[in-house]
């Protein structure tokens, strides 16, 4: 049962891969850098 | 080390019939907040969102320490800037209290608490007014603020304990305290009041029941911290801070221009409070970005660690 | 009234003569009866017919009664009536008659000060909307009266069963209830009412709580403690609880999947692909399910709006629960 249990954990990986997500998440980096950049 | 939960009904007594305080307006220096309290408090700052809450601390005293050891939330309405314990809200306190004592908590009202969603935790106009009053008729008497904004961005809980000067008493030395940003839209408020009181010192304690339970919530603690985002939950507060530093920069853009049209020498005073001035700016602004920059760390280590492994 | 009166009298003898038990019946009624009479005969055959379990004609018995006009019958008798009258008709079940007569009560309801009349209009209209098949509502006025503190109103006792009843018929409302975000709230207030957990119908309550497909054996237990009016059958030809189930399951697939050709889907509400489609069409139609079917291809796509990065985060919430969950079995097997 642990082995089973093992395999569905990694069976769940990678935990999001849309490429929605990816958009909002390079969204998200972009805007923190820019403010980094803002307040260099 | 349970030792702390006990009431010393007589001493409490004693303690209040020497009336300590009366010969130093400093004489309370610390406060000890129990975890049971401190969580009641948090969560219902929290429960409030944009709007400020307030409740009550029961505790008692230890020599110049005044011991926190639950709290209550009162039914009072909030709004963005005033909290006023309504008529309802004194009757529900003598109630609440009354019905302690009837089921064996000795432990008196020893202070008020009320939350600052988003401008940190000082005493504004109001605060120091419904604090003196308290100190003049219910001694010993504390104010803590909570900012429940603060608290989820810094990753600890934002919270501040005051007690005030007598009216027209002005301390001896400037009460040092932490710096912290104040919006441009309060710093009036904060600036005229900010010699009214002074901040004690925050410890906190918890049982040896609190001990067990908080190590059986523990993988709520990694997991939470594993899978919350910073940048998102805080959205709304740092464009307000940064909306915030956008209009102080002005401020001091505005007042550099009018000074150089005013005069070619700048008085030295004048040229030091320009840069305390424009230096503050900064650190606010280095402050929000460092938070951002941790926030982003940890969603780029998230997603190394979560997104990077492939079947 | 006296032909009425003669007709009154002639029952009673009947009833005389079919029970002689009934001799006892003080026959000092003469004809000469007058108004007040004729409510008195009213009562003691409405009693009579109770006592015989004929909820409808006891019922019929005192809803001759002239409230409205005539004989001065103040207020809280008025409604004592209604609400006597209700009740009796919903022993058997006709919320058609009941309701007029709690309509009735509503206008006087207001100002009782009958603690226990006002209880039993309470459960006369949360019965009659649970007839009506108005679940949600009825939900929520069962739940209302489950959670009475007293045990004492008026001179009755307030029986522990019947408050563990009115909870139970509160999770069954619910549960029939057309699946959607209102029909979310009340069953997490219903979860989270640790009375809740001691039903036995707390099982199935908490697999639609946390919305997890309901399997065909589930659906059949739950099935046996409904009302005849619950097991009623749909113009579509689907019964209420089938249609209850089969939306349940379909929002529940829907926080599962991404997106599902109906030929699976059909096979896993175990219904026809075209039925549902058009369960899921209406669902999306009356915004209780977010989403969009691609009628070409056949597949329906579910939409989620929580945020992506939300939803990242509540992915790696599972991940950890499910890494922990491991590492302590890990623990107790002593590796």
């Amino acid at each position: 049962s642990l082995l089973r249990q093992v395999s569905s954990l990694l069976r769940r990986l990678p935990a999001m891969e849309s490429e929605k997500f990816q958009d909002d998440f390079l969204m998200e980096f972009n805007d923190t850098l820019l403010m980094t950049y803002l307040a260099m | 080390s349970d030792s702390i939960y006990f009431y010393d009904e007589a001493a409490q007594a004693k303690f209040q019939h020497d009336k300590p305080w009366q010969q130093d307006p400093n004489f309370f220096r610390r406060v000890k907040i129990s975890a049971l309290a401190l969580l009641k408090m948090v969560v219902h700052a929290r429960s409030g969102g944009t709007i400020e809450i307030m409740g009550l601390m029961q505790g008692k005293t230890d020599g110049d320490t005044i011991i926190v050891m639950d709290a209550f939330a009162l039914p009072v309405e909030g709004t963005e800037t005033r909290v006023n314990a309504q008529a309802d809200a004194y009757e529900y306190m003598v109630d609440y209290s009354q019905t302690n004592k009837r089921v064996g908590r000795l432990e008196n009202v020893v202070g008020w608490y009320h939350s600052h969603p988003g401008y940190g935790c000082w005493l504004s106009g109001i605060d120091v007014s419904t604090q003196m009053l308290n100190q003049k008729f219910q001694e010993p008497f504390l104010a803590v603020v909570i900012d429940p904004t603060r608290t989820v961005t810094a990753g600890k809980v934002e919270i501040g304990a005051f007690r005030t000067y007598p009216e027209g008493y002005k301390p001896a030395d400037e009460p040092v305290s932490e710096y912290q940003t104040i919006p441009l839209n309060k710093i009036e408020d904060f600036g005229v009041h900010c010699k009214q009181y002074y901040a004690l010192d925050i410890t906190y304690f918890k049982s040896s029941l609190d001990s067990h339970l908080l190590d059986l919530l523990w993988n709520k603690y990694w997991v939470n911290t594993l899978s919350s985002s910073p940048l998102l939950g805080n959205r709304d507060y740092v464009a307000g801070q940064i909306f915030d530093l956008a209009d102080k920069l002005e401020q001091a853009e505005n007042q550099l221009a009018h000074a150089r049209l005013g005069s070619f020498f700048m008085p030295s005073q004048r040229k030091k409070e320009e840069e305390s001035q424009l230096a503050k700016i900064t650190r606010d602004s280095s402050k929000i970005t460092v938070e951002q920059v941790h926030g982003l760390m940890s969603q780029v280590i998230k997603d190394i660690l979560f997104n990077s492994v492939h079947q | 009234e006296d032909q009425l009166h003669a007709h009154l009298i002639c029952c009673l003898e009947n009833f005389v003569n079919s029970s002689p038990s009934l001799w006892l019946l003080p026959l000092a009624y003469g004809r000469k009866g007058s108004r007040v009479k004729v409510l008195a005969f009213r009562e003691k055959l409405a009693e009579l017919y109770e006592s015989e379990r004929q909820w409808s004609k006891a019922a019929q018995m005192l809803s001759g009664i002239d409230l409205d006009s005539g004989i001065r019958i103040d207020d809280a008798k008025k409604l004592a009536k209604c609400v006597k009258i209700a009740t009796l008709y919903l022993e058997d079940d006709d919320s058609v008659n009941a309701e007029a007569f709690v309509n009735k009560a509503s206008f006087l309801v207001g100002n009782s000060q009958h603690e226990a009349i006002s209880l039993q209009y309470k459960v006369c209209y949360a019965r009659i909307l649970d007839l009506k098949r108005k679940f949600l509502e009825a939900a929520l006025r069962y739940y209302d009266i489950s959670q009475i503190e007293k045990r004492h109103i008026s001179d009755e006792v307030v029986d522990e069963d019947a408050l563990e009843q009115t909870l139970s018929a509160a999770v069954t409302c619910t549960i029939l209830a057309a699946a959607g975000p209102q029909r979310s709230r009340v069953l997490a207030t219903l979860y989270k009412d640790e009375r809740c957990t001691k039903l036995k119908i707390y099982p199935i309550l908490q697999k639609v709580y946390l919305e997890r497909i309901l399997r065909k054996p589930e659906i059949d237990a739950f099935a046996e403690g409904l009302k005849p009016h619950q097991k009623a059958f749909l113009p579509d030809n689907f019964t209420v609880l089938d249609r209850a189930m089969i939306e349940h399951n379909l929002l529940s697939a829907s926080k599962l999947y991404t997106n599902i050709s109906f030929e699976e889907l059909g096979a896993l509400l175990g219904i026809a692909p075209q039925k549902a489609e058009k369960i899921a069409s209406r669902m999306i139609y009356e915004d209780r399910m977010r989403g969009s079917i691609d009628q070409v291809e056949a597949v329906i796509h579910f939409e989620d709006d929580t945020e992506e990065l939300q939803q990242w985060d509540q992915q790696i919430v599972g991940l950890c629960q499910a890494l922990n969950d491991i590492l302590e079995s890990m623990g107790r097997k002593g590796i």
